[in-house]
């Protein structure tokens, strides 16, 4: 029988000067729920249940963009969204559109495990959760300051930001001096910063 | 986005991935991480999560497509993820994690960086951001 293994990722598209604090930060928030992924596997966790486990965990923090720290929509509001599959026969489970619902991962493995359907949406994934008791919270709880900084940033530079976001400070000097040419969005990749 | 998959000791492999999708999104707009087969999958012989740009995922059926070619085309873990990174993502900015049945564990990424760690059975721990 082959052995455990487990892997996390808290998003894609880092910019090359974002500062060692940062990184500091991201490096032991992954460890942290690699150790807890670790520690359920040891103890005969089955797959299915660490990948919600270690999400939860995940979408509770709000240093990646998830659950609380989510990135803001044009209304400055909170529109999240989750999946979970089981490769056992290939069960699945998703939901989007989310406004109240604490934990995404969570209703989405609901859908898979309790409703006929793999993937609800909006007003019905809300009703959904409602129906099975899940935490709900107010929108503002996925709300951080950051995250509303960044969005007036967005709008004054006209663009949309996929994993990256506008540092608030030093925006002014960015793009200066830095030799790569990648651009995103028609703008230098060096004024996003990461999660 | 935030994602994980996971082989346990029996063999069995998941896949799970949440996001807040873009920031300044249009409301309504559905990324590729609750779309099963583009950012999510997991079969019986590999689970994966992708994160970055949504759209491009979506075109490329990212996550699925891992798992295809290691079905199809009879590659390993760390050779399916490296082909789609290369073969799939058009000009689309990505990434992904995977696992395999086997207990192995593998990542790639075509941008500068991707935040991501992972570990397996026999001691081997690693976190990384950069390439």
């Amino acid at each position: 029988m082959a052995g455990w293994a487990i892997a996390v990722h808290g998003g894609a598209g880092v910019d090359p000067n974002l500062p060692a604090e940062r990184q500091e930060q991201a490096k032991q928030l992954l460890t942290r729920v690699l150790n807890l992924g670790i520690d359920a596997l040891r103890s005969s966790g089955s797959a299915i249940d660490v990948v919600e486990l270690v999400v939860r965990e995940l979408e509770s923090d709000p240093f990646f963009n998830s659950g609380r720290g989510s990135a803001l929509t044009e209304n400055g509001t909170v529109e999240m969204e989750a999946s979970i599959m089981d490769g056992v026969g290939r069960r699945c489970g998703a939901v989007s559109g989310l406004t109240t619902v604490k934990n995404p991962v969570s209703l989405a493995r609901l859908v898979m495990d309790k409703s006929p359907h793999s993937y609800l949406a909006f007003s019905g994934a809300e009703k959904f959760a409602k129906q099975m008791g899940v935490e709900m919270v107010d929108n503002d709880y996925f709300i951080t300051q950051d995250n509303v900084e960044m969005l007036k940033l967005a709008k004054e530079a006209d663009s949309i930001v996929f994993d990256y976001r506008i540092p608030t400070v030093g925006y002014e000097t960015c793009g200066t001096g830095v030799e790569s040419p990648f651009q995103m969005n028609g703008l230098p990749i060096s004024i996003y910063a990461p999660e | 986005t935030v994602g994980c998959v996971v082989v346990d000791s029996q063999g069995r492999c998941a896949a799970a991935t949440s996001t807040g999708g873009l920031l300044n999104k249009r409301m309504g707009r559905i990324g590729d991480s609750p779309l099963i087969g583009a950012g999510t999958y997991a079969c019986d012989i590999c689970a994966v999560s992708c994160t970055g740009e949504g759209e491009a995922i979506i075109r490329g059926t990212l996550a699925r497509e891992v798992g295809a070619v290691m079905e199809y085309k009879g590659l390993g873990l760390q050779d399916a993820v490296d082909f789609v990174i290369k073969e799939r993502l058009d000009d689309g900015k990505a990434g992904l994690i995977a696992v395999s049945k086997t207990g192995e564990v593998s990542y790639g990424f075509n941008c500068v960086g991707m935040f991501r760690g992972c570990a397996t059975q026999n001691g081997f721990m690693e976190v990384g951001i950069w390439d």
